[in-house]
């Protein structure tokens, strides 16, 4: 699911292992988007990480394997010191099937950005498919959506050829239902416009969470948070500027 | 329309 959610904004990244678990970081090629992804060890039922390495893999090569795999299938990943290749073996102890394969592995001479701490103006958590939706919807209408956070709510707002549209978010609490709720943390009102091409990509990981988070001060990159149980994947997104 | 910016101008290369 992560392979998926990530493998189509970068083509080439190394997977980081080690004793904190597998991290990894990439742009994309027009250095827009970043992605940033940590799978912590206790994510795993086993992991073992002697010294500090970097496996370069080719997201579409490890995709293509992966399809290999069942669903219940048990993964495991292994790599030497040095290594050439990336092992993957999935095992179905229901009928003792076990399935090998070796992907070459490549070296990524990758560049890691530093990214400052940021006090953000607006924290807005909400159901991960509702974004998704929104995303897609105005899609339909622009290249560009607007994104406001006051304190009525969160306003993501669009024009284009056909007309406009906009989609405004109230702060609820679903006490039932947690990850239905929208929650706005505001110091500050923030308005950004992003590119909807990449939020529709970003969108790729809905599954990884039931809940996403936006983090957005002006005129600083989008983050956009999916947290797992034991890790997280991360997007950046570089606003657009001036009119 | 606005212009599309990196984010080479926000974050640094360490």
């Amino acid at each position: 699911q992560v392979v998926d959610a990530i493998k189509d904004l970068v083509q080439d990244c190394n997977f980081d292992c080690n004793d904190s678990g597998i991290a990894l970081q990439a742009m994309d090629n027009s250095h827009v988007a970043l992605v940033a992804m940590h799978l912590k060890t206790e994510g795993f039922s086993q992991y073992r990480c002697d010294r500090n390495i970097a496996l370069g893999v080719n997201l579409a090569s490890l995709q293509k394997v992966l399809r290999a795999a069942q669903n219940e299938d048990l993964l495991t990943l292994k790599a030497e010191d040095a290594p050439d290749v990336l092992s993957l073996v999935f095992e179905n102890s229901e009928n003792d099937r076990i399935s090998e394969y070796d992907i070459k592995l490549m070296d990524i001479d990758q560049e890691h950005l530093g990214i400052p701490d940021t006090e953000y103006g607006a924290t807005v958590t909400l159901p991960s498919a509702e974004f998704q939706r929104i995303c897609r919807d105005l899609m339909l209408i622009s290249e560009s959506v607007g994104i406001e956070a006051t304190k009525e709510g969160i306003k993501f707002s669009c024009a284009g050829d056909i007309g406009s549209g906009a989609v405004t978010l109230r702060q609820n609490a679903n006490v039932d239902k947690p990850e239905l709720s929208t929650t706005i943390e505001l110091q500050e009102p923030v308005a950004l416009t992003f590119s909807l091409k990449y939020l529709v990509n970003f969108c790729k990981a809905t599954g990884l969470s039931s809940t996403v988070t936006l983090s957005l001060s002006n005129e600083v990159p989008l983050l956009i948070e999916y947290k797992m149980e034991h890790g997280f994947v991360r997007f950046y997104l570089a606003p657009k500027i001036g009119d | 329309g606005a212009r599309q910016s990196t984010l080479g101008s926000f974050f640094t290369l360490p």
